[in-house]
């Protein structure tokens, strides 16, 4: 563990109740080999490790603390002031509904996420609905029709009209029976595919979502800076749902999200089972992310 | 005094940054970077130190045969693996795509009978086709669903069987060991499949290399299909996948689409890596 990488590292060095630059440097060399062994992004990396130096060099070690436990104090801190995650993961509107888009890479986990969302929803005594407007993978409908049903969460769906129209029929028929949250399911896309992420912005603005959930694999890697900084730039979410966590993958691309974006990681979503989601704790991802 | 034109220290962090951010890894970036450092201690340009290390990837990668192995004059089969969401159906799809337009019969058996949807959506590519599907009701037994598969194309006397396992992470030792199961069902009945693919989605980190190894245990992979290479992610973790385990690429996914199915070339790949 890293905890234990630092410590040997300290063996060598003589400290006196603070910590100093040379126990400093020499912690942040294991630091930077474990964050970037955790997928976080390189230059996410080198801006963490020099906010950690600020924060450590002269820094009192606490009479309960190594100086290698007090190094992994101040990063451990570091890191859930990054991850971020609150008790409140979801706004919700004054006026309802309230309209939650969910968006992402191919295969990252939202169809899965957006019916997990709704079943954690309606155990929380609210009434969602779905909306399925992803038109472009085969049977995507068809996926969030059955997951619908087995959250007994009620789907939208419409033949013959674009992603964007389908949107702004889900919200109408929300309103029209009486739902307070629209959860819009779409297709998988790449930030680099620029009709596909200009759909994303029409979609975006046509239902005006309250939040915009930006669903994220926790096993990417380095790629995972690029794409929040581009959907950020065109589609702008107010949260991520890192999925898949029930993987062993430590999950640096989250770092590298929270980052990137400054929005709150909110929820998580571990198994595949649609239980298996759950509002985002930073504590627990920080220690795994750390190894 | 000078060595004037030799590479800077900031030369060398520049080449570590290529490498770190195409998702080689830190220890074979940090042995790679030591290595080439020893190769050009007389080297005074950058752009030779990247060359030999273009090279030297290349070389790693191997230049071995990265055709699908296939069982002339009789039914070939191939087992399809991989984690959740990274593209295995869509991959079956563009390959039955590529068979159909050789003039093949191809097969596709639905082991995932997990996933909602998950046979609707193998269908509809082989709708596109004309593949013939062989599935179960949802929640059946995926070894007897891959058993029948190999049945139907032998009655057929079809010239492919390609079976789709649902995604399942390495971590989760009783879906391994039903991977394990389709494949020894599939090895009982008509020999070992020809290829067991496991494929990668090019934005994995790390993990990919765990994953690599697990599936290589349970199910004996022999070639990675590397997808969505379309995006921005380089994919670099199949240079540990080929140096610490052996496992060639041996198809590249560049799109959602039948056509988007291309044969690995070490080339372009460390071209792209190395951009
Ligand atoms: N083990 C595990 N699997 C998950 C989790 N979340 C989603 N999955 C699986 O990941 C795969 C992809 O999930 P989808 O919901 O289809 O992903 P998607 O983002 O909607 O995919 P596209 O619409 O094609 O972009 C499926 O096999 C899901 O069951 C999770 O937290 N853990
Ligand atoms: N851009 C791009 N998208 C791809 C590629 N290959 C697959 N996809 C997309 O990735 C998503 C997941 O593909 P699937 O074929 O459902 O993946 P899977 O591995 O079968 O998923 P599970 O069975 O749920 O584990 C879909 O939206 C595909 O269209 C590729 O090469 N490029
Ligand atoms: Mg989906
Ligand atoms: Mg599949």
């Amino acid at each position: 563990t890293l905890s234990e990488r630092l410590e040997s590292a300290f063996k060598r060095l003589r400290g006196r109740g603070k910590l100093t630059e040379d126990q400093v440097n020499e912690a942040l060399k294991e630091v930077r080999t474990a964050l970037l062994e955790a997928d976080v992004h390189l230059n996410v990396v080198r801006e963490f490790i020099s906010r950690v130096r600020e924060r450590a060099v002269g820094q009192e070690v606490l009479k309960s603390l190594s100086p290698a436990q007090q190094v992994v104090k101040i990063v451990h801190e570091e890191l859930v002031g990054i991850l971020g995650g609150s008790a409140k993961p979801l706004s919700f509107s004054p006026k309802p509904p309230t309209v939650v888009m969910i968006a992402g890479l191919q295969g990252s986990g939202k169809t899965t996420a957006a019916g997990k969302l709704a079943g954690w929803l309606k155990r929380k005594g609210k009434r969602p609905i779905l909306v399925a407007c992803d038109l472009q993978r085969p049977a995507a409908v068809q996926q969030l029709v059955l997951l619908g049903e087995q959250v007994g969460v009620p789907v939208v769906t419409r033949d013959g009209m674009s992603p964007v129209e389908v949107a702004a029929a889900g919200v109408e028929e929300a309103i029209r029976t009486n739902r307070d949250v629209v959860i819009v399911d779409t297709a998988g896309r790449l930030h680099v595919d620029e009709e596909l992420m200009q759909e994303a912005a029409d979609i975006k603005r046509r239902i005006n979502p309250l939040e915009t959930l930006f669903v994220a694999d926790s096993m990417t890697g380095q790629d995972a800076a690029t794409v929040a900084a581009a959907f950020l730039e065109r589609v702008d979410f107010t949260g991520t749902v890192l999925t898949k966590l029930d993987g062993d993958a430590r999950g640096g691309a989250a770092l590298s999200i929270a980052h990137i974006s400054g929005r709150p990681l909110k929820f998580i979503s571990d198994g595949e089972k649609l239980d298996a989601f759950e509002p985002f704790h930073p504590d627990r991802l920080a220690s795994r992310i750390l190894g | 005094i000078f060595n004037r034109g030799s590479l800077t220290e900031e030369d060398w962090e520049d080449i570590e940054a290529l490498l770190l951010q195409a998702d080689v890894g830190v220890v074979a970036t940090q042995r790679m970077i030591a290595d080439l450092r020893e190769r050009s201690k007389k080297e005074t340009d950058p752009e030779a130190v990247v060359q030999t290390l273009h090279a030297e990837l290349v070389a790693i990668l191997g230049d071995g045969d990265r055709s699908l192995a296939r069982n002339e004059g009789g039914l070939t089969i191939w087992l399809v693996t991989g984690v959740n969401g990274t593209g295995k159906t869509t991959t079956i799809g563009k390959l039955a795509g590529r068979l159909a337009r050789e003039g093949k019969s191809v097969v596709l058996a639905a082991a995932d009978t997990f996933r909602a949807a998950a046979d609707a959506q193998l269908e509809t590519w082989a709708s596109r086709s004309g593949a013939e599907v062989v599935k179960h009701a949802a929640g059946a037994d995926p070894a007897a669903v891959a058993f029948d598969g190999v049945r139907a194309a032998k009655a057929r006397g079809s010239d492919f069987l390609i079976v789709d396992t649902a995604g399942r992470l390495h971590t989760k030792t009783s879906l391994m060991e039903e991977l394990a199961k389709i494949r020894r069902v599939v090895e009982r009945e008509a020999g070992p499949p020809h290829e067991v693919l496991l494929v990668l989605d090019a934005t994995t980190g790390q993990n990919g290399i765990a994953q690599a190894r697990a599936f290589t245990e349970a199910a004996g992979v022999t070639g990675i299909a590397l997808t969505k290479l379309d995006g921005t992610a380089k994919g670099g973790i199949v240079i540990a996948c080929q140096q610490e385990l052996g496992l060639p690429v041996k198809l590249v996914g560049l799109g959602e689409g039948i056509e988007d199915l291309a044969p690995f070339d070490p080339h372009a790949f460390v071209d792209a890596l190395l951009d």
